[in-house]
């Protein structure tokens, strides 16, 4: 019964935000990132290609709209109906996507209430591309709104939406050299604000520490991203161990909240439960919403159960999805998802044979391996594992912040305190 | 026997229908009146798309899924009840 499918002829399809939410916490990048990779959902299975642009003549427009706005889809408020996209034709609509402005929309949020914008962007731009409607529940085009879907670099279609859209446009070929060079995969933008890297928002070079020979404070994932915190600096790395810049970014610009004397941090990491950023910095904590603080903080170490004085490092490890902070030769682990620390901590460390009892800060990383930092070193514990990898510790300058290298000496312009 | 649906919930139910594809958009000159069999189908389409029990009525757990929040799309293309009822 259901009428010949629509699908765009062209394989290439630009898109834009052109409204964005108004009383949303959710900054503009984040909403831009998140529409990234809802369509990057499809992409990724499909030989469509989405690239983002600035002008009017979008093939899918995006909009946050309220009540009636004149498309013979009114918003009806809160709840209800929360978005709808044009499915692809000849019409000037085809491919525009709007959600309703009057839902609290979120990301990686644990308010019951809100509405996860990705999950639902998702859905809306299999519309777009000319999917319509299943009864199947596991199928992300089935009509109701059942919660958040989870990472959005992570997610992947269910089974059924993958055959739906692969009839539509077949299989996206692996990627070869050949078609890279004809449709080269657009540059991802990050989930978070970029930071600053301009030179003009580089502060004068005698206050700097230098990438190549820091200690550093906190080392954190966030995002999918490595974070090097030194002083009240920071460098970012992305998700393949780019560095975004040579030169470090000033954490109170970037972090929005942090107190503008705080001069360092103790330890940093992205909290599995709720996703959100947790800064240590002696006997108080604040919790960040992307690179805003929350409101009530900076709140006591004894939330978690520590003991005055603070940590030295913080961080996730994958295998049993514990927190684990570390404070001088000591440990204790924590459960972020009903916030108690287990019985029986702190502990004399360390847990993993090879790794320093002490410790500058530690992360898990995308390879599933967990990296423990201590002076200019650092050691590799692969997955699950409760021993330093072989040939360990190694440089983290050399490994993580491109130092040692020709290009990175050619490219690292002012002299730097230590006169590199 | 199933309590009858409170006339507000009959409406919403027939306006839902309607919105959503699973009754015909309602006759100019009858207003929303549907008879009792189209309606039954139509509950019974929306309840077999929803994955609930098929019934046919406008019981409790069809009128939670029908204030549950959702894409503003039709889930049946526009003339699939002609079909149907064909």
């Amino acid at each position: 019964q259901t009428p010949p499918p629509t699908k765009w002829s062209k394989r290439n399809l630009s898109w834009r935000v052109r409204t964005f939410p108004r009383d949303s916490p959710m900054g503009r990048d984040t909403v831009r990132a998140l529409m990234y990779y809802a369509l990057k959902v499809w992409s990724d299975i499909t030989p469509l290609n989405f690239h983002e642009v600035a002008g009017n003549t979008a093939d899918i427009q995006i909009d946050f709209s309220k009540a009636d706005h004149n498309d013979g889809y009114p918003f009806d408020g809160p709840g209800g109906t929360v978005a709808h996209a044009f499915f692809p034709g000849d019409h000037h609509t085809a491919g525009d996507t709007h959600f309703d402005d009057d839902e609290a929309w979120t990301f990686r949020s644990s308010d019951a209430h809100g509405m996860d914008l990705f999950a639902v962007a998702v859905h809306e731009f299999g519309h777009a591309i000319g999917l319509s409607h299943v009864a199947a529940p596991s199928s992300i085009m089935q009509p109701y709104y059942q919660g958040p879907v989870g990472d959005p670099l992570r997610y992947g279609l269910p089974y059924e939406d993958r055959v739906r859209v692969w009839q539509l446009y077949g299989v996206r070929e692996s990627v070869s050299p050949t078609a890279q060079l004809g449709t080269p995969e657009p540059e991802e933008p990050p989930l978070l604000p970029e930071p600053p890297n301009n030179r003009s928002s580089i502060p004068p070079w005698k206050d700097v520490p230098h990438r190549c020979t820091a200690h550093f404070d906190a080392v954190a994932q966030i995002r999918g991203e490595a974070f090097f915190f030194k002083g009240k600096y920071f460098w970012r790395l992305t998700r393949d161990r780019h560095l975004v810049s040579l030169q470090p970014a000033q954490m109170h610009r970037f972090w929005r909240g942090l107190p503008l004397h705080l001069d360092s941090v103790d330890a940093v990491y992205e909290r599995t439960s709720d996703h959100k950023i947790v800064f240590f910095k002696g006997d108080r904590y604040w919790v960040f919403k992307d690179n805003n603080v929350e409101e009530g903080y900076p709140r006591p170490v004894s939330d978690f159960s520590l003991p005055p004085g603070g940590i030295d490092a913080v961080f996730s490890w994958a295998h049993n999805d514990r927190t684990y902070f570390f404070k001088d030769q000591l440990y204790w682990r924590y459960d972020d998802h009903t916030r108690r620390m287990d019985p029986g901590y702190p502990v004399q460390g360390p847990l993993w044979r090879g790794v320093p009892s002490m410790l500058d800060d530690a992360m898990r990383w995308s390879d599933g391996a967990s990296y423990f930092f201590r002076g200019q070193e650092y050691w590799k514990v692969l997955d699950g594992e409760l021993e330093a990898a072989p040939g360990y510790p190694q440089s983290t300058a050399r490994d993580w912040l491109v130092c040692g290298e020709p290009l990175a000496d050619a490219e690292d312009v002012g002299p730097g305190p230590q006169g590199r | 026997a199933a309590p009858a649906p409170r006339a507000e919930d009959l409406s919403l139910g027939v306006e839902w229908l309607s919105r959503f594809g699973y009754l015909p958009p309602a006759d100019p000159a009858t207003g929303q009146l549907q008879t009792q069999e189209e309606l039954s189908k139509a509950i019974t389409a929306m309840q077999q798309f929803g994955g609930l029990e098929t019934t046919g009525i406008l019981d409790e757990a069809t009128l939670a899924l029908m204030k549950t929040p959702r894409c503003s799309l039709p889930d049946l293309p526009p003339g699939a009840q002609a079909r149907r009822k064909r």
